[in-house]
């Protein structure tokens, strides 16, 4: 289960802080997965209570913008923290989808990609196992067919860690690079913090998702949680 | 045995101190509900009062909603976010797909904090844990009651990281993050967050 608190001593219109969460969690805690599975539970609440001294924040106030950014970004951290407390994981993986027809297609596929158990699990045994992704983006149930063009297609494994070289060309133009480095490969996967980039060129949308690798320790943790 | 390898996520992640927002304290006890006698109940409360506070909330989109879910929505739903000046929150029990006896279960909890704030539909609550199994409402009560009548709130860093600890369920690490920004003007204000989860997270909230 997801719980989340963002407690905030601004004074804020409540419809306003409606929009400010959801606008927030559409691009942060709904945008993670550990395990691909939702709880009965998941809630995130917002308090504003007003406590600085300015005029009530309201949807047409200057600084609306603004803050609505800003607690974009934290919620962002916080919600990276659950993934990166993602149970049993050992890495911490970003999906980025770019260039992509429009938006809903885009965050379909990240998501599809980090619910995948197969892309997981490749992710902990330190597999450079391109298929696997691959195979996620084309069962994506996606919106607008147009959106994934096999032609055009674009996938790497990027270090985030500021390394030279960076990047993994897995898929150029929909042409799977069949003489990997290898060892290029193990140190890129070997990261604790990783990213898959995704490129349809198919548009200009742009989709985020944060995930984990999948380990043994999950099933354990998973096997006697009621008892 | 290359991919597994053990990393101690509670020190990298949790911070050492914090900067919390002005009028809001908090309280955390352990009440029994959790097997192993850790923290599991744990309440934000607004004290300012130069002006009514607001709150908000995403819930799951899950079918089978928990109780909390319900009654903190329809909390939410008659005050249209106004007023609201509490959170309680248990682990170790979701008062999940419970039926009519966990929605009293989860008024009762909200009704125990409304008291104590003097306040009417003032309260949201929370529930993390196993699904299927009521609150045990007797330790539940006692430690809502405790926590006023002993006045455990404070305002520190460690107040509001032992309320991080008390939601946790399988989490290794409690989370909570803090920050202070500057608006246009000069004025300062702070979020400061907490969350919790490790597993069944696919959240699809609305």
């Amino acid at each position: 289960t997801l719980l989340g608190y963002i407690i905030t001593d601004l004074p804020i219109e409540s419809k306003a802080l409606q929009q400010m969460l959801r606008y927030a969690t559409n691009r942060s805690f709904n945008c993670i997965s550990v395990d691909g599975d939702m709880s009965t539970n998941d809630t995130i609440s917002m308090i504003a209570n007003g406590a600085i001294d300015i005029p009530e924040i309201t949807i047409s106030s200057a600084e609306y913008q603004q803050i609505q950014s800003q607690v974009t970004a934290f919620a962002q951290q916080l919600a990276q923290l659950v993934v990166r407390d993602g149970e049993g994981s050992t890495k911490f993986v970003t999906i980025n989808v770019n260039n992509s027809l429009n938006f809903e297609d885009a965050n379909k596929i990240a998501k599809t990609i980090s619910n995948s158990m197969l892309v997981k699990t490749a992710l902990y045994g330190q597999d450079a196992n391109w298929g696997r992704i691959l195979c996620a983006i084309g069962y994506t149930e996606l919106t607008d067919l147009k959106s994934l063009d096999i032609n055009k297609i674009n996938v790497s494994f990027v270090a985030t860690d500021n390394s030279e070289p960076n990047e993994l060309k897995l898929i150029v133009n929909g042409v799977p690079q069949l003489d990997i480095d290898e060892t290029f490969a193990s140190k890129l996967l070997s990261l604790d913090d990783l990213e898959i980039s995704i490129n349809l060129g198919t548009g200009k949308e742009t989709a985020k998702f944060w995930t984990c690798d999948l380990s043994h320790e999950y099933v354990t943790i998973n096997g006697d949680y009621r008892s | 045995n290359n991919a597994s390898k053990v990393i101690d996520k509670y020190s990298l992640y949790v911070p050492k101190d914090g900067v919390f927002p002005k009028g809001f304290q908090v309280a955390s006890t352990a009440t029994g509900v959790k097997k192993n006698g850790s923290l599991d109940l744990g309440i934000i409360k607004n004290i300012n009062t130069s002006r009514p506070s607001n709150a908000a909330a995403v819930f799951t989109t899950n079918k089978f909603k928990a109780a909390p879910v319900l009654v903190s929505k329809k909390v939410l739903e008659v005050t249209s976010g106004k007023g609201i000046n509490a959170i309680v929150i248990n682990s170790g029990c979701a008062n999940a797909v419970t039926g009519d006896v966990g929605l009293k279960d989860a008024n009762e909890m909200i009704n125990l904090v409304n008291e104590n704030m003097k306040n009417k539909d003032s309260t949201l609550v929370m529930s993390t844990g196993v699904i299927g199994q009521r609150l045990q409402m007797d330790k539940i009560s006692k430690g809502i009651k405790d926590i006023f009548s002993q006045d455990k709130f404070g305002d520190d860093f460690n107040s509001w990281l032992n309320v991080a600890k008390s939601i946790c369920t399988t989490d290794t690490f409690p989370k909570i993050v803090s920050s202070k920004f500057k608006l246009p003007d000069g004025k300062e204000y702070t979020l400061t967050g907490m969350a919790k989860g490790a597993g069944m997270i696919c959240p699809n909230m609305a």
